[in-house]
């Protein structure tokens, strides 16, 4: 307990005065330690840390609390900032006729299960939502859609033989107009960010569809690597949110505070279990609380 | 680090970067680091000194090279882990691995839980060239994994090779059934599962030291598979699963064809995490 560790750093600081330079520095050691555990990036904790210690020093001691448990509530607060502020963040997508989104991210992040998730999200904000197979290359991708739009009762376009990604999406917007389905979700295949030939396909689907939105769906218990991948997926594609999944997991998760901080953009929702109607949207007062034990 | 000038203990702690970026995590890298700052205070030490030190260091912790050892028949591999680590690619990568040294493979489609499991698996058998024993969707892993290890005695297997579903370990529910698909197997097979294999995602976090030991907790692990080590991860936390719980390393995926599979060697493995 990250409370515990900090009061026993701070054992013999008297209860007066402010907060001086040395204890910050004794306390924000362990505050270090918690947030490298909770798999935040080294160079972004570094960051933070520094931040925390330039905002603390010569913050009055509070009298009616530890002072382990004062550099406990800044760090939260900061944390909380960095997440993205104390709200929820507002999703609003434009009706575009049909308007698109499309998934993104590793190998086994949990694409597939959110497009289902996601269309069954917007149903319930009255949207009539169509699951779009772009998985050319997973042994049955298609096949699991194909599973989980008939198990949520909605439709799917799935890849005709030979048919590539760009060509099924455009046949998909096609079959939306005539079909009335006003939100497309395309799940893509996982990929890494450094294979090109693969990041190129996402540039050209990106290029080509303009989708009113990419999210990028990132595993909670990615570690220090979930600054790359945030990195070059944005750079290359374009960005407008994250799905953060299996937080019905113990991940700390903090690759949350990673890619938020070097992509700039919202965790839209997080991913509580395999069943479709596991997506709750971020919280993240809760998120900085989880990160930090 | 410079590799011909003299090494201060400023220099060491700069390594400490090195580590946490390649998972290792704060607990295995502190001691490391304690390690080599003890050594340089009792002899001047140059940047390349320290590189073969820390190398040594890794390699004290990784141990020997250590592969699966096909020493019964059938030989049944099992092959757990969380969600989307790799297994059933790794079960595929597997059964090219045994088959292209002349064994006889069946595999079980132990994951009759998630959409399209069994068809994912289904191609990869067909891909692999060998035989798989699959069921509904819904029934009792066990039971599939009960009916592969009559088949594999019956018709005279070598190996059998068993995918599970995937599943988080806080899930307790599903690491009791977990725990039944290994007793079954070992009432099934005088013997099996002879190998339980844990897959790691490369790419994650400190979480696979809780993930190495609560699976140990609910199943005896012979060995873990580290899967997508062509990503930018390192795999780091395999050393930490390796320090803390003595579990070995006996295989990595490099890729997501049916031959992205290698063993795992320790030099090779720690030259390229600290390059
Ligand atoms: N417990 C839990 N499992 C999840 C969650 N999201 C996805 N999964 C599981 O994670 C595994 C991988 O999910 P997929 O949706 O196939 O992942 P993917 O990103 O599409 O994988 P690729 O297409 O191969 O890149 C499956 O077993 C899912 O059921 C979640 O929020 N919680
Ligand atoms: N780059 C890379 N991708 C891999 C590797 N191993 C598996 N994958 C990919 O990771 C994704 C998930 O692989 P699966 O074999 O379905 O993982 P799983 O653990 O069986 O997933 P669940 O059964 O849903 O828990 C697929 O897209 C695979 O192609 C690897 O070594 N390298
Ligand atoms: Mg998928
Ligand atoms: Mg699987």
């Amino acid at each position: 307990q990250l409370t515990n560790r900090l009061n026993n750093a701070f054992r013999s600081l008297t209860s007066r005065g402010k907060l001086t330079t040395k204890n910050i520095k004794d306390g924000l050691q362990e505050v270090r330690m918690a947030l490298l555990e909770a798999d935040v990036n080294y160079k972004i904790v570094k960051q933070f840390i520094q931040n925390v210690e330039d905002e603390a020093v010569g913050d009055k001691v509070l009298t009616s609390i530890t002072p382990g448990q004062q550099v406990v509530k800044i760090v939260h607060s900061k944390l909380i900032d960095l997440l993205g502020g104390k709200a929820s963040p507002k999703i609003s997508l434009p009706r575009s006729n049909p308007t698109v989104i499309m998934l993104v991210g590793l190998q086994g992040s949990g694409k597939t299960t959110h497009a289902a998730k996601l269309a069954v999200w917007l149903r319930n904000h009255d949207w009539n939502p169509t699951l779009v197979a772009l998985d050319i290359y997973r042994p049955a991708a298609a096949q699991q859609i194909q599973t989980l739009a008939k198990q949520i009762g909605v439709a799917s376009v799935l890849p005709s033989f030979m048919e590539q990604p760009l060509g099924i999406a455009q046949r998909a917007i096609k079959e939306a107009k005539t079909n009335g389905w006003d939100v497309l979700i395309l799940d893509t295949a996982g990929r890494l960010q450094i294979d090109d030939q693969m990041m190129r396909e996402l540039e050209q689907l990106q290029f080509k569809l303009k989708p009113d939105a990419v999210f990028l769906v990132v595993d909670a218990m990615t570690g220090q690597t979930a600054v790359d991948v945030g990195y070059e997926f944005a750079r290359r594609v374009g960005i407008d949110g994250f799905v953060l999944t299996k937080l019905d997991g113990d991940a700390k998760g903090g690759a949350a505070l990673s890619l938020r901080a070097v992509v700039g953009k919202p965790i839209l929702f997080v991913g509580t279990g395999e069943k479709p109607d596991a997506l709750e949207p971020f919280y993240p007062d809760r998120m900085a609380s989880r990160i930090l034990g | 680090i410079p590799l011909s000038r003299k090494i201060s203990r400023d220099d060491i702690e700069k390594l400490e970067e090195v580590l946490i970026s390649a998972d290792v995590g704060v607990e295995t890298t502190m001691e490391i680091i304690k390690d080599l700052k003890s050594k340089l205070s009792k002899s001047e030490l140059t940047g390349s000194d320290v590189l073969v030190l820390l190398e040594s260091h890794l390699m004290g912790i990784l141990g020997e090279e250590s592969g699966i050892e096909v020493n019964d028949k059938p030989f049944v591999i099992l092959i757990a882990g969380v969600n989307g680590s790799g297994k059933t690619t790794t079960v595929a990568k597997l059964a090219h691995y045994f088959k292209s040294r002349g064994k006889k493979i069946v595999l079980a489609a132990g994951d009759t839980f998630r959409a399209a499991a069994q068809d994912q698996l289904e191609i990869w058998a067909k891909r692999a060239g060998v035989d798989i024993v699959n069921s509904h969707s819904g029934a009792d892993p066990a039971s599939v994994i009960y009916d592969a290890s009559q088949k594999a005695m019956v018709k005279n297997f070598d190996i059998m090779i068993a995918d599970t579903a995937g599943r988080l370990h806080t899930k307790k529910n599903l690491m009791e059934e977990l725990r039944k698909v290994h007793r079954v197997a070992g009432k099934a097979i005088e013997g099996s599962p002879h190998e339980v294999i844990l897959v790691v995602d490369a790419t994650t976090g400190q979480n696979g030291l809780a993930q190495a030991e609560i699976f140990g907790q609910a199943i005896p692990l012979t060995g873990i598979i580290l899967a997508k080590l062509d990503s930018t991860a390192k795999g780091g936390i395999a050393v930490a699963i390796r320090r803390k719980l003595g579990i070995p390393i006996k295989f990595i995926g490099v890729g997501e064809k049916i031959d992205d599979l290698a063993p795992f060697v320790p030099k090779d493995y720690v030259k390229a995490m600290l390059e």
